[in-house]
């Protein structure tokens, strides 16, 4: 489930967006001990020409920005995706009943950037 | 059929071939849930923490599994001598996924009661550890897997298998050992075995590195 909509509108530039997973709202719950969700996020926003410092773009996407703005039907803008995620762990339950800990890399978004 | 579909794409991802169903909620051993807790507690650092490295055994690793024993008591033959109990330890690995390699695995030995005593002189028990044979009991003269020495103070004990094991390239299928206690020198010869009937539980912990993780280490 992402955010409900706000009472003011999103900014539209590109930045962590909320999601949140919940197993139990995909049935998962018999075989997952902990958690029953987790805040896993998603990039979204746009990345508009000039590129803001604090939109973490790298020197490749600045141009790209330059170049959509005078040829857009061209030159796409440039995207807004993660550029640093962090891992969970999840408890669960295996085939043969045994509990398993297993850590997960990359599963929440905590920075979002123009690439 | 498209939802399923997802489902399966989801789980393969997260390393399983199928959803599990687990048939009974057995507890949670309190050594997972502790590192469980800890990883969920601990401020999330600047640096990434290497997901493939289990930090409480500091070890490589991403998957810690604990496997129930479901062996059972062997008579200790004649004559009983010294030894005191000797008990098949069995292990079902079967759940290990394609490509995990093992990288740490410790024995953990439950007594029923957390008693202190001080160590007197019945107190000292020895511990070997056999391959299991499928021909029974191991032949004397068999070099066990690990031979220890211990004193029986604490509710648990644990004992490192992770070197003896790797020469055994434990099988993907399941993992079976006899244990052997025998009373140690210069127990009471009254009561050589005290302490040994109170082994109420033994387990195995298991460190593994799943394939998406050694791939990584790889790179």
């Amino acid at each position: 489930s992402s955010a409900p909509s706000p009472a003011v509108s999103p900014s539209p530039l590109c930045k962590p967006r909320r999601l949140y997973i919940s197993f139990s709202d995909v049935g998962w719950e018999n075989w997952i001990i902990a958690p029953q969700g987790y805040l896993a996020n998603y990039c979204g926003g746009d990345c508009p020409f000039p590129l803001a410092a604090e939109l973490n773009s790298t020197n490749h996407a600045v141009l790209q920005t330059m170049v959509h703005s005078l040829d857009p039907r061209g030159t796409p803008q440039p995207c807004c995706v993660p550029v640093r995620l962090s891992p969970i762990s999840i408890l669960y339950y295996d085939n043969s009943d045994n509990v398993v800990l297993r850590h997960y890399e990359d599963m929440v978004v905590d920075e979002c950037g123009c690439r | 059929a498209e939802l399923s579909r997802q489902e399966s794409s989801l789980l393969k991802s997260l390393g399983l071939s199928a959803k599990p169903s687990p048939k009974s909620a057995v507890p949670v051993p309190p050594v997972l849930w502790r590192m469980f807790q800890r990883r969920k507690t601990q401020p999330r650092p600047q640096e990434e923490p290497d997901s493939c490295r289990v930090e409480e055994f500091n070890v490589p690793g991403n998957i810690v599994r604990v496997f129930a024993d479901q062996g059972r008591f062997l008579p200790e033959g004649q004559p009983r001598g010294r030894l005191c109990l000797r008990k098949l330890l069995f292990f079902n690995l079967s759940a290990l996924e394609e490509g995990e390699r093992l990288t740490m695995a410790q024995l953990e030995l439950q007594f029923h009661h957390n008693s202190y005593q001080p160590p007197g002189p019945g107190q000292v028990l020895e511990l070997r550890l056999y391959p299991a044979s499928p021909r029974g009991p191991p032949q004397p003269g068999r070099r066990p897997l690990l031979e220890r020495s211990f004193v029986r103070m604490h509710k648990s004990l644990l004992f490192e298998l992770s070197a003896a094991l790797k020469d055994g390239k434990v099988p993907g299928g399941d993992l079976a050992l006899v244990l052997e206690i025998s009373a140690g020198d210069g127990g009471s010869p009254r009561s050589p075995c005290a302490g040994s009937d109170a082994l109420a539980a033994t387990s195995l912990l298991a460190v593994t590195l799943g394939r998406r993780c050694r791939a990584r280490r790889r790179r």
